[in-house]
């Protein structure tokens, strides 16, 4: 088989672009890149988010920026929502409410470039990417077009997950993309009336499946009810709530 | 635009065919299709599952028939495995381990085709069929294709998912697709050592969604890290384990 010789597209962006990816959905992708672009802005960069789960775009309800009205101001590129200094774009500006996004793969990889490549990023320094779970087009127009600096691979702890992150890993190797690490999310939850800690997701999974395949463990994040509300209401947890978990991120 | 008028095949079962969706994924999609199936096998009918998710397959390893080789007895159809009286089909069985499943729309396609009308189901009374999250070519294929009986929408209580059901409610809405009902999972979690019931991803949501679409609100499944061991551990759980939640099942 000819090896196919992509031309990869640089992202219009200053500096680098992170992409966090799970196979598995539900494992807290859109949560933690939009709390890990806030947590890079508030020590100094210019950051950027982009939500490219174009079936299931979270981030503009998870940044309160459902509202948005995406609009070109020279008829080809796209000015992204903005929100406390972070640049946000996503479908879901286009696809509002419950307004469902039913494509197939050509209208899934038209708009992952526009969505990707004629965003007006201006001098953003870092570029976090929200990919959809699954290993299809979005995943391998990413990895064949754009000039992305590296994966970050999130997992929960249970069997069924780490599963998932064995076949994400061996995919992006497949498809010679750098991964910079793994985060394990909802390692576990902390009884607020008898101070229990209770492993939901069973425990250690992440670190071991990474040491595994030679792939730094950048972290765990527990599980805190507040992050899911505050992402409901559309507030920016690390913004407005100090602790551990905070910390994590 | 003329309405495309596909012509619906009829899945090669005896009885009916329930899909349970869900556009997010982790909410319990897998987990619910096995539990349900084997639910179903336990007052009666002769059951089977199509694993469709054809990115993350679960069901062999929840199933714990990660090592069944198909094979075709007459070069056309494909044998499927068989837990406890359960037919069981997944591509999971022909991409074993960490081999991830790279496929553009097109693939996706011939292998939805091939799961689903190649399958020997014979004699089952319902194929519970376990859906991809997303609203993408595994879905459109099915609506347009398949002959189905109707869907079960899954959700965990929070606003996040709740979006993502709304999302989905009204995609098959607008794909002529009957919804049966939609199911709530997660919906809380009892801490063992002093009894506390936390509602660890909101309370009430699913309810209130099936209300505003006139569509049935079958019932909640709570939170029990056993569910989630058992699966890991290829353990049926409403086999092995009475109470509250098998109950719900
Ligand atoms: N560490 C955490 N603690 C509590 N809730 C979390 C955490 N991480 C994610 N969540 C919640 O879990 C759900 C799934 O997360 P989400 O970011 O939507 O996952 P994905 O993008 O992988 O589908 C969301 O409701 C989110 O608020
Ligand atoms: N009611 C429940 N209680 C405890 N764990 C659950 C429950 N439902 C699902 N799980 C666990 O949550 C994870 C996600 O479920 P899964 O069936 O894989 O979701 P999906 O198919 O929607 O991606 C799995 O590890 C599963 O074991
Ligand atoms: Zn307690």
């Amino acid at each position: 088989r000819k090896r196919e010789i992509f031309k990869k597209n640089k992202i219009p962006i200053r500096g680098k672009s992170i992409a966090i990816y799970s196979t598995k959905g539900g494992v807290g992708k859109s949560t933690v890149a939009v709390n890990l672009a806030y947590s890079i802005k508030k020590i100094g960069f210019n950051t950027a988010v982009l939500d490219l789960d174009i079936h299931g775009p979270s981030v503009p309800r998870i940044t309160g920026t459902q509202d948005y009205e995406p609009y070109s101001p020279d008829g080809k590129n796209i000015s992204p929502a903005e929100k406390f200094g972070v640049k946000i774009m996503s479908i879901g500006y286009m696809a509002k409410g419950d307004t469902p996004v039913i494509w197939r793969g050509p209208m899934v990889m038209k708009a992952f470039r526009t969505l990707t490549f004629s965003t007006l990023w201006a001098d953003t320094d870092v570029l976090v990417m929200d990919l959809p779970p699954g290993s299809g087009d979005v995943q391998l127009s990413l990895a064949q077009e754009a000039d992305i600096s590296g994966m970050v691979m999130i997992t929960t702890p249970q069997e069924l997950a780490l599963e998932d992150l064995r076949r994400g890993i061996s995919m992006f190797k497949k498809l010679s993309v750098p991964i910079l690490g793994v985060i394990e999310n909802m390692s576990y939850f902390t009884c607020d009336s008898c101070g229990k800690r209770h492993y939901i997701f069973g425990k250690g999974g992440g670190r071991d499946v990474a040491k595994s395949y030679g792939i730094d463990f950048i972290g765990e994040i527990p599980f805190d009810p507040d992050l899911m509300k505050m992402s409901d209401e559309g507030r920016i947890y690390v913004l407005e709530k100090d602790g551990e978990v905070s910390e994590s991120f």
